[in-house]
């Protein structure tokens, strides 16, 4: 299973993962 | 034949360099001229079509939702008390379950692998960063980035389309409201109290929020799990759940939509300040008018349009929580296939996440617009979403729609302030279970 998310944010947002990075429910995934 | 067979002298020549290459140069016009080219229907709107290597094909003629289901019964059947330890365990050992943040621990409370699939974590299991976006599930990040021309990066050098991932207003669909129910299933209705609109069962209840006479079930309809019980809150196009009070939304088939918001005559619940403090909390504005309330997929001047793609492993916690707050408008179901989506496949499916059954939640948060998409596969191909107990995916018995065609349900009843469903950050919204 898989969860795509698509948002608008402005354009100064910053992911805070890599691809293929581990991650689990309430960690950081960007910031503004 | 067999002197013939043995008889006839063999001669070998070889075929012209130039010839050969020649083919070799069509082959080669031919499935880059095929790959480039789009598929549209009399509205304009791309069609979704297999593409891959034969190995995606041959997965492709696979009865893949009729195993997923089956997948899901053999795995809800109850197992010995006996075996669910030691079944679990190993199950937990091939996928790397951590069996210490479950909740319960106790492995023979769980009654089938399905059960365990579907586990809880316990309370503080998954901190909550202080962070604007925070990661919806337990998983691998696939892809992330932004999305550019309306299209979304699937792997690099393949993309998909942005519209057929949350689908579009088609022509003749019309907005939720100030639409009439039409004549001929008002007819299904009054006969059967449930309808059966365009391959969709309605619950009378659900579908009009009023109080219809009691009357037995028709053969093949479903049995509604809860009555819509009478209370001062009881408002047209709401279903209100007797045990957890969550509303549900009306369910409208594409271009049959039906009204559910709030008529301005009815009086507002005491949920209104509730709602309003968590609109000031979110940093939005309660009573929006209507052209801002609904999601809408041009960005803001300053704005960009993201994306990021997480995959759950068969071993994760499959419950999927509110990676931010956010209010969900709408959400639109798309029945589809059942493909895996191991990364292994991503790399070979074109357009894999729009031919998969897969639920889109559209809304808006602080920035703009705001969408969720859970994507089925075959081991799970169920989405569950708790506010929305109408929702039934990966149901059989029917012929499945064309690609790309959806069933929309419509929030804006669940709050009168954010005509919408309110989640906050991390706030548990549902989970994928197996089948």
């Amino acid at each position: 299973s898989t969860i795509v998310l698509v948002f608008e944010a402005p354009k100064d947002f910053e992911f805070a993962v890599n691809t293929g990075q581990k991650i689990k429910v309430g960690e950081a995934l960007g910031d503004v | 034949l067999l002197s013939t067979w043995r008889e006839t002298p063999t001669q070998w020549y070889p075929l012209p360099v130039a010839l050969g290459a020649l083919l070799l140069i069509v082959i080669q016009y031919r499935r880059r001229v095929l790959e480039k080219e789009v598929h549209v229907d009399e509205g304009g709107h791309e069609v979704v079509r297999l593409k891959g290597p034969w190995t995606v094909h041959v997965l492709g003629a696979l009865p893949l939702r009729n195993l997923s289901r089956l997948w899901g019964y053999l795995n809800s059947l109850e197992l010995p008390i006996w075996l669910r330890p030691a079944g679990f365990r190993l199950y937990a050992w091939i996928f790397g379950c951590n069996l210490s943040e479950m909740d319960p621990e106790d492995l023979t409370q769980y009654a089938s692998l399905g059960d365990f699939f579907y586990r809880k974590l316990k309370n503080g299991a998954r901190p909550v960063a202080d962070s604007i976006l925070v990661s919806p599930a337990d998983g691998k990040i696939l892809h992330f980035g932004t999305i550019r021309n309306g299209r979304v990066e699937q792997i690099k050098g393949s993309t998909y389309s942005l519209d057929a991932l949350l689908g579009v207003e088609r022509p003749g669909s019309s907005q939720p409201t100030d639409v009439e129910f039409p004549k001929r299933d008002m007819d299904e209705v009054n006969d059967r109290h449930f309808a059966d609109i365009n391959g969709i069962e309605y619950s009378l209840h659900q579908l009009l929020g009023t109080h219809a006479p009691p009357s037995p079930t028709a053969s093949g309809t479903t049995t509604p799990t809860h009555e819509t019980p009478s209370t001062p809150n009881s408002q047209p196009g709401v279903h209100r759940d007797m045990e957890d009070n969550v509303p549900t939304p009306v369910a409208r088939k594409h271009g049959e939509q039906i009204d559910a918001s709030v008529p301005s005559d009815v009086s507002l619940p005491e949920q209104v300040s509730h709602d309003a403090e968590v609109a000031a909390e979110m940093g939005m504005r309660p009573f929006l008018d209507r052209a801002q309330r609904r999601p809408s997929m041009s960005v803001k001047p300053g704005n960009a349009l993201y994306f990021v793609v997480i995959y759950l492993a068969p071993g994760d916690y499959h419950r999927f929580h509110s990676p931010a707050a956010w209010v969900v408008e709408k959400r639109r179901h798309f029945v589809g296939d059942l493909f895996s989506v191991s990364p292994w496949m991503v790399r070979r499916l074109e357009n894999l996440f729009v031919l998969n059954e897969r639920v889109a939640l559209l809304g808006r948060w602080r920035y703009g617009f705001f969408g969720m998409v859970p994507v089925g596969a075959t081991n799970v191909g169920s989405i569950k979403i708790n506010f929305d107990q109408a929702l039934r995916t990966n149901v059989g018995s029917r012929k499945p729609p064309p690609t790309g065609t959806f069933t929309e349900a419509v929030y804006a009843a669940a709050s009168p302030v954010l005509r919408g469903q309110p989640l906050t950050k991390a706030q548990e919204i549902g989970g994928f279970c197996l089948g």
